[in-house]
């Protein structure tokens, strides 16, 4: 039997699952310790993020049927692809324009 | 739909099973004709065609391997992470994980030809869709008889290679170079409305943190400061129940979007409209006036804000009344912000930005005015928001 990458009452599993999909994507590194996500409120953004693309109840909380859904077969490829491409992209930024 | 951002530039593509699956009760020649079965999928509705090689250069390679197999992503054994494809700006390549049982015409193992006709959307330039009933949606959704598309991976299979018609009218190419691959990344300093009217209904954030812009009949997805491919699109096309020409809108805490037009308000998930919707503004906004022009969260204290001609209204939903009776108070409180204004935006930077006439000013919470930036504001918002020129 395949064995459940997130498990439940695991922040860390389900932090890793929701990172590994690009939810995090926009974290920014400079206001998020490390120990600020690690919390319930500290993920339920991205949580209620994943819930709403899965199609669930958007309750930012990591209950049962949230966990059994991040645990269900899947494709590899981000959910969330962020604002950006990878450096090594062809894509062409006018470099004038500094982000918002 | 999302559209990642690249496409195949020729329309006859090739492909290789380089690496076949090690265990399993399919043969060589169940994998070939699995293969061609979920590529077919996309070639019903599009003039896509494919060719199965047996060495050489091809477009699409498909391998079946395990563990950490040289990209960086490793696979996780039976269950999990299924397969993984590359976009065609990196090459197109497909990858499925040789520990699932991968299994044809069975409810047992893992059903190649879903799991197959899903990754080869991504070698055909498509992202994952939050449609659940799309073949682009995410999760295994175990055996199908005849995997096929949805309404959503039609549209956005289109988006990126038009229609089918009616005869063949591609023509091949033998040669795979780089410039095969194109980015569907429309030119943004020629081609969408923006550029020449910059003026706006509303923008709000999503709660999948999608930044989106209203006007007329259509609306724009906005990425990093120009819009997202595949935009413009319809209103009516994806907000269902939603009229044109809409006066406000902003998402709340909750998640839920809220949007407004004369005496009603709408409320989405995402683009999911919620039931029992719409409803009247003087019921669900006590004190609220109809017709604003504009409606944000303020990134100073998390509360809503109304704008409406020169004056504001500040909602606070956990009060009785909603609206304090000192309201409204004269916009001119706001320090540099006009009268009138088209709509007003928390974005993901944590700044409140305002929007009027085809300009935008940021403002500073702290000092309570706009921002003192150099280029001042207003800036036009064409050039800064919407990539043109």
């Amino acid at each position: 039997m395949p064995i459940p990458h997130v498990k439940e009452n695991s922040l860390t599993s389900a932090m890793m699952y929701l990172m590994k999909y690009g939810y995090m994507d926009d974290m920014d590194h400079h206001h998020h310790r490390s120990e600020n996500l690690l919390s319930q409120d500290g993920l339920k953004k991205y949580i209620m993020e994943f819930q709403a693309f899965a199609g669930m109840n958007v309750t930012g909380e990591l209950d049962s049927d949230t966990v059994k859904m991040m645990n269900m077969p899947r494709c590899g490829v981000k959910d969330k692809l962020g604002m950006k491409m990878d450096a090594d992209s062809h894509q062409v930024h006018h470099h004038s324009r500094s982000k918002r | 739909f999302a559209l990642q951002g690249s496409r195949w530039k020729v329309k006859d593509l090739t492909y290789r099973i380089s690496k076949y699956p090690t265990s399993g009760q399919m043969t060589k020649q169940d994998v070939d004709g699995e293969i061609k079965k979920a590529l077919d999928v996309w070639t019903d509705h599009t003039d896509l065609t494919f060719t199965q090689k047996r060495s050489g250069r091809v477009h699409i390679d498909i391998s079946f391997l395990e563990g950490e197999h040289g990209d960086g992503d490793p696979f996780d054994g039976s269950g999990g992470t299924l397969a993984h494809a590359f976009f065609p700006v990196f090459g197109g390549d497909a990858h499925f994980d040789d520990k699932e049982f991968w299994t044809m015409e069975s409810f047992r193992g893992t059903n190649l030809l879903q799991t197959a006709a899903h990754e080869f959307g991504h070698s055909l330039g498509l992202s994952h869709s939050d449609d659940n009933d799309a073949l682009m949606a995410p999760f295994y959704r175990g055996f199908e008889v005849k995997p096929s598309l949805n309404d959503d991976d039609i549209k956005a299979i289109q988006a990126l290679y038009g229609v089918k018609s009616s005869s063949n009218l591609a023509s091949s190419l033998n040669e795979i170079s780089s410039n095969e691959i194109e980015f569907d990344r429309r030119d943004s300093e020629t081609n969408h409305i923006l550029c020449n009217d910059a003026r706006i209904d509303a923008i709000f954030t999503a709660l999948d943190n999608s930044t989106y812009v209203f006007k007329g009949q259509e609306y724009f997805k906005l990425v990093d400061d120009s819009i997202a491919d595949g935009y413009p699109r319809k209103i009516s096309s994806d907000w269902s129940g939603l009229p044109s020409n809409i006066d406000a809108a902003f998402t709340w805490k909750n998640g839920k979007t809220y949007i407004f037009k004369g005496s009603q308000y709408w409320r989405y998930t995402n683009k999911n409209k919620d039931s029992g919707y719409p409803k009247p503004i003087s019921k669900g906004f006590d004190g609220i006036p109809n017709s604003v022009d504009a409606a944000f969260v303020w990134s100073g204290n998390g509360l809503i804000y109304f704008f409406k001609n020169g004056d504001y209204y500040r909602f606070n939903p956990e009060e009785r009344p909603p609206v304090k009776e000192t309201y409204p108070k004269p916009i001119s409180n706001w320090e540099g912000i006009p009268d009138n204004i088209d709509d007003a935006l928390k974005y993901t930077n944590g700044f409140t930005y305002f929007f009027k006439d085809g300009n935008y000013w940021r403002f500073d919470d702290k000092a309570f005015k706009v921002d003192q930036a150099n280029p001042a504001f207003p800036r036009p918002a064409s050039f800064w928001w919407f990539g043109c020129s």
